[in-house]
């Protein structure tokens, strides 16, 4: 999904 | 975000914090491998590019610029600070870092989860990331005498990367679709790099003795 590809990690 | 992730976030930055305290108030660099500090610094330009076209929370922007900025200034101090840089031991540090570069590349191109610039970029940053400590460890091999600092910079690392394990975990069971194998498999052999330090790390601390690895 769309979020998957946020890379909310550091 | 869960307690692992932030736990882990905050020994990543004291690793750092230890290493400039290191380098900037004992004006020394005596056991930092530059090979490491360079490939760190490359993993945080690839990997945080994203720092223009995607917003995700100011703590995020803010810890990007941190390491950024951190990873930058450490490079720019052992080579260039007029004093730290004569306690750089060029001799030592002998690892050939270039070579490892090449198949991060290569490797991100053929295996990654979208074929675009920062994809292939994020993912290229994940793999060289995994293996840039090396020529830490094997110049660590090589300095007889480890001092604290080093030898506590190096445990924040790897403690942050297995932190991150149990973020991963944690979030595998509370969230749905969180699956990144490249992610997962990257930082898995990352931190399976440490566990020979964590061994000897461990050992002279239960018995009160000085960081030492066998030659």
């Amino acid at each position: 999904g769309a979020e998957d590809e946020d890379h909310d990690e550091l | 975000m869960n307690i692992f992730r932030l736990a882990g976030d905050m020994t990543h930055l004291f690793s750092v914090l230890v290493l400039l305290l290191k380098i900037h108030t004992i004006k020394s660099c005596a056991g930092i491998s530059l090979k490491t500090q360079e490939l760190y610094a490359l993993v945080f330009a690839t990997r945080y590019l994203d720092i223009f076209t995607d917003y995700i929370s100011l703590y995020n922007t803010c810890m990007k610029l941190i390491f950024l900025g951190s990873s930058f200034s450490i490079v720019w101090y052992i080579r260039r600070h007029k004093i730290v840089r004569r306690s750089y031991d060029k001799e030592q540090d002998t690892f050939r870092h270039h070579f490892l570069i090449l198949p991060c590349i290569i490797l991100a191109l053929l295996i990654n989860e979208k074929f675009t610039v920062k994809e292939v970029m994020w993912t290229f940053s994940l793999y060289l990331e995994a293996v840039a400590i090396l020529p830490q460890l094997v110049l660590l091999q090589r300095t007889r005498n480890i001092d604290n600092l080093t030898g506590q910079y190096i445990f924040l690392l790897g403690a942050y990367r297995s932190l991150y394990i149990l973020n991963w975990i944690y979030r595998y069971f509370t969230e749905q679709h969180y699956v990144h194998w490249i992610t997962w498999i990257s930082g898995l052999v990352q931190t399976l790099l440490y566990a020979d330090f964590f061994y000897y790390y461990f050992h002279s601390w239960k018995n009160n003795e000085k960081l030492q690895l066998p030659a």
